[in-house]
């Protein structure tokens, strides 16, 4: 976008999930992106062995945030040797739930007239946190407060250029809400939250110092597992 | 008043976490 223009989130670039050579010719690459409100996981599919493929379908396994497929996989039509068809296809998040190692870890069977596939991704949690994650001032003090030092997870982030108002407004592309900022010892402190598809809600100081690429991170949340996955998507959306 | 009274919150809050 230009001046001004809201840029969207920003989007990994697909990564291969399955080799073909695994997959009896069959290769998949795909990535994760949240679009007005919707996840999608974006696929494309390409047939490298030397018959035609059809009869496709998708299904998950249970996973840490009930993704699931909101609707059937849409192959249009037979899918020729060398050919590539992109799809898109949406997922819901009310299916049934299991705590993966890693928690963003998903598999996937796909089936084609040849076989079932399986194969494991992971997506960046980005995509669960939802559009009304601002949280009330009143309420993020009394969390903040409540949640035990030792339930917070620090994390420096390194190389980063962006002064404390444009990384706000990079972040908030991304549904992470800055509530409030203040200025100590040349430090902006940056107070800001998310919420997550299923309820849980991640707070977060960020400090930038002018002059210092290393940003700190500092994040409580009641799941301390989902620190760590936070962290991963400020460097993600910080850094392109 | 509440509102004053959030934006001294946050405030403390900032001078605390910075000067413990």
């Amino acid at each position: 976008g230009g001046v001004g223009m809201p840029t969207g989130a920003y989007v990994v670039p697909k990564t291969i999930w399955l080799p073909a050579m695994k997959a009896k010719g069959l290769e998949i690459s795909g990535t994760f992106a949240r679009r007005a409100g919707v996840l999608h996981m974006e696929l494309s599919l390409t047939n490298k062995a030397m018959s035609v493929m059809s009869d496709f379908a998708v299904q998950f396994n249970r996973n840490s945030f009930g993704l699931a497929p909101a609707g059937p996989l849409q192959v249009v039509a037979p899918l020729n040797p060398n050919q590539t068809t992109e799809m898109g296809l949406p997922l819901s998040t009310v299916g049934p739930v299991m705590k993966m190692e890693p928690l963003n870890n998903l598999q996937v069977a796909v089936k084609n007239n040849i076989d079932v596939f399986y194969f494991s991704c992971q997506y960046p949690i980005s995509i669960l946190f939802v559009e009304d994650g601002k949280m009330e001032r009143q309420v993020f003090l009394a969390t903040w407060k409540d949640i035990p030092n030792d339930s917070e997870a620090q994390y420096q982030i390194k190389d980063c250029h962006l002064n404390s108002d444009a990384a706000s407004a990079r972040l908030q592309s991304s549904n992470i809400f800055t509530i409030a900022k203040r200025t100590v010892d040349g430090q902006d402190m940056l107070y800001q939250s998310i919420k997550l598809t299923n309820g849980i809600w991640v707070l977060v100081e960020l400090r930038v110092q002018t002059g210092n690429p290393t940003y700190m991170l500092s994040v409580k949340c009641r799941a301390a597992e989902v620190s760590q996955l936070v962290h991963q998507c400020y460097e993600m959306v910080l850094k392109n | 008043e509440l509102e004053d009274g959030l934006d001294e919150a946050f405030s403390r809050l900032a001078e605390s976490r910075t000067n413990p």
